[in-house]
């Protein structure tokens, strides 16, 4: 599986649709405090399938919603969609038209996330089975957010056990 | 389930040492299972020796040698079953930059030994230099968030606010 | 008991606001006791509105953010009982380049207001090279630490071991 | 009160006599990562009187004696002084020759700590109450260790309240 682009709608600080695209070897993201770099993997983790609130820094998950500005008002939903490309897995809810698929969450004020893949609506789990058969999901260890190496280091050893999981 | 864990173990192990003595260029370390005999109840802990110094659990070494350990840890397991993107969000803070410059080899050599692509969220000039193109966040309207492609010899204007 | 941390709740919360409108240009926040009616049982939430953005708890800001929060509330405590010294291990790690000099700017401020010696502890050139002066610890001997005084021209020889 | 200076022998990686003065105004300490910075701050918390080894990254308060390298055998003891003068405070436990007064601790291997304030042995709790009156202690908030700042952000409310009291 390649991960070729990700795009931003609503979500947190990116109110204007915003589109990554995500090329092979090292790409740096820089800018100052604040200004959304972290936001970037709380999208893609999002929709991916991350279902805990407090793991991409809310309460709720209506939290991840644009929640406006002194000059911008606030936004009823929020959408990320994700390309993917090179599919090898068998266990492809649906058929792809070329080789790449594009995996969309959208989110609406308190009527919580609705998930689907090529356009058509699946279950959360299908979602996170598609990114599984891949070895990737919104907890692999190769997703290191911030302050999650000082957790790594000061956790206890047998939450500490729970990386080596990933790996087998 | 306990015989999966155990070779992913073995695996994981094997990368860790090697990756460690990469990163501090010498010394040495291991992993271990404690506090159970089955490894599906047990912890995991991490013992390190740097070069020249006594061998140590990972909460004895300093801010930087822990981050490192960590580092190494990360992609002993990800060397295991490499994933198809990989996101590290400023995990080089704590490192001189020395420390940074081997963190960015290691970059490198996972980056030539896989077909994983990376994304380095990074404040660090070093790190920035060493990429294959940047990105930029910026917040020109406050509290909206745009994406600029950025060159890199302009990198250090982005990251001076 | 209860008297006296209401009082200092009162002196450091002002000290608060107005140190983060300093480290952050603007905005307001302020602290507030939660879940408990009584101050002795109760916690202490920091609610921060950056300049533009909305009003939120420190856990939705970002990562420097949160760090120039969390340096307002230790001066506010400082200022309202100031210590014969003060030691700083690493608190700018997570700042870019602009709030690194805000944050020396409010050291200067401290040191301009109290008699307090200060220790900073930093990889950062910035903050280096806005120090009084400074100390270097060097490993020649490995495993063996030995101090050493710094020129400032030469402080960046040192940082990169 | 003001703090002088504070003298390191067979502290940690400190093995060799090693004197930091401690000036007016702002000092930077600086060096690559695992040489020794935040060993000093651990010098100055335990000098004040720290007892819990775990605060100090140690399992047991032997910790912090010098555990020897390929070069150098382990010490049997260590011992950090801590030269402090201008006390305003009456509740001096000793009588200070001048202005300035030693405050030195020192651990055999196996036998704990002993602290004395001007050559004469005195208590853990003396040297702590010493501390006490000119408003600092090894907990003070005003000695912010590496991680701590994490901490203090991370932690409970309830946990974090904990802050003021040394304000009050
Ligand atoms: N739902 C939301 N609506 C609008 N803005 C939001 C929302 N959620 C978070 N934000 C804003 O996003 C900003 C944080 O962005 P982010 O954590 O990505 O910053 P960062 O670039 O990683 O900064 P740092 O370098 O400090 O880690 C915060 O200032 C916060 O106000
Ligand atoms: N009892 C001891 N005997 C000998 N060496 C010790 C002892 N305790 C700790 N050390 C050594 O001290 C080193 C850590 O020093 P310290 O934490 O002060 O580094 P630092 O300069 O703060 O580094 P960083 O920039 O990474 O935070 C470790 O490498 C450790 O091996
Ligand atoms: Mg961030
Ligand atoms: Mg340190």
């Amino acid at each position: 599986m390649n991960f070729n682009r990700l795009r931003l709608n609503g979500f947190k600080s990116f109110v204007d649709p915003t589109d990554l695209q995500i090329l092979p070897g090292l790409t740096g993201i820089v800018g100052p405090n604040g200004c959304g770099k972290s936001n970037l993997l709380d999208a893609l983790r999002w929709v991916m399938g991350e279902n805990r609130p407090t793991s991409m820094r809310g309460d709720g998950m209506d939290d991840v919603i644009f929640g406006g500005t002194d000059l911008r008002p606030a936004r009823a939903f929020a959408e990320v969609v994700l390309e993917v490309g090179d599919l090898e897995s068998a266990t492809m809810p649906v058929q792809a038209i070329d080789d790449t698929v594009e995996i969309v969450r959208k989110i609406n004020l308190e009527s919580g996330s609705v998930y689907r893949i090529e356009g058509k609506e699946v279950l959360a789990r299908e979602v996170r089975m598609l990114f599984a058969d891949s070895s990737i999901g919104s907890n692999s260890p190769s997703l290191v957010r911030q302050g999650q190496i000082a957790s790594l280091i000061n956790e206890h050893p047998k939450s500490r056990r729970k990386i080596l999981e990933e790996a087998a | 389930g306990r015989g999966k864990l155990l070779s992913a173990f073995n695996q994981v192990n094997q990368n860790f040492k090697e990756l460690f003595k990469t990163l501090f260029g010498g010394g040495s370390s291991n992993l271990m299972f404690v506090e159970s005999q089955d490894p599906l109840e047990a912890g995991l802990e991490i013992m390190c020796q740097p070069p020249g110094k006594k061998l140590s659990s990972l909460s004895l070494l300093s801010g930087g040698e822990q981050t490192l350990a960590a580092i190494s840890l990360i992609f002993a397991v990800f060397l295991a079953r490499p994933s198809p993107i990989c996101v590290l969000d400023e995990v080089d803070a704590p490192l001189d930059d020395a420390n940074v410059v081997r963190f960015c080899r290691l970059l490198d050599e996972m980056n030539s030994k896989t077909e994983t692509r990376f994304l380095i969220i990074t404040h660090n000039p070093i790190t920035m230099a060493r990429m294959n193109r940047l990105f930029g966040v910026t917040m020109e309207e406050k509290g909206v968030s745009q994406l600029v492609s950025v060159d890199l010899d302009r990198a250090e204007e982005l990251v001076e606010a």
